[in-house]
Order: C-alpha cells, then structure tokens, then sequence
C-alpha cells in the first residue's frame, strides 16, 4: 500500500447539485477491474466541476482504494461518500490510463 | 448468458 500511482491526478468535485451526475462500470472480477467513469450527466456536481471525464477509471474515494472492490462494493462508497454530510466534496483519485496496478 | 465475472455491471449516481 501506499506505492504511487503514475498518472494519477486528485480531482476534488464539490457537491454543488442534488446529484453526483456518473455512471461507472467495471470492479474487482470483471473486465474492468477498477471502476470507469461511462457517463457525465449534464446539470450534475461532477459536470459542474469539469475535471472529470468519461472514460478516466477512478482509483480513490476521499482516499479509500477501491482495488480489489466488487462493482458494488465500489458503488457504495462513492453513493456514501456523496450522501455524508461530513463533507459538502468527494475527491476522487483518478486516471486517465486503463490499469489496474 | 456470460460467467459473472464478465458481467459488465453500470451504477448512476
């Protein structure tokens, strides 16, 4: 734990609608084994901050790892991590190259 | 249908 990731870049996306605004794909035993980002939807918080991009593959949550999370287990800490009120952010650890180190 | 391991599974949030 804790080896950098090359390439990766800290977007911090501010809650600034009533919904996050992505669809991901993938998780630990698929093809996609860290989570991607699919879609953007116009009007949500991760469009209105404008760093976040389909197709990059999201390696952190508020700094939990999600490798080696299942798809739903993925799901959860980012639905989680909109849904606290402990933080009016989430930040995401992303990247723009499709690997799972 | 597709061993689940390559189900392609999509969350919105």
């Amino acid at each position: 734990p804790g080896l950098l990731e090359p390439m990766s870049t800290l977007v911090r996306v501010p809650k600034s609608a009533s919904t996050l605004g992505i669809a991901i794909e993938g998780g630990a035993n698929t093809r996609q084994p860290l989570p991607r980002i699919v879609t953007i939807q116009r009007g949500g918080s991760a469009h209105n901050c404008r760093q976040l991009k389909v197709g990059q593959v999201i390696l952190e949550v508020n700094g939990i790892s999600l490798r080696g999370r299942e798809h739903r287990e993925a799901a959860c800490l980012i639905a989680e991590a909109f849904k606290t009120k402990e933080k009016d952010y989430i930040d995401f650890l992303i990247t723009e190259f499709n690997v799972a180190l | 249908s597709p061993p689940k391991e390559y189900e392609d599974e999509v969350t919105f949030f």
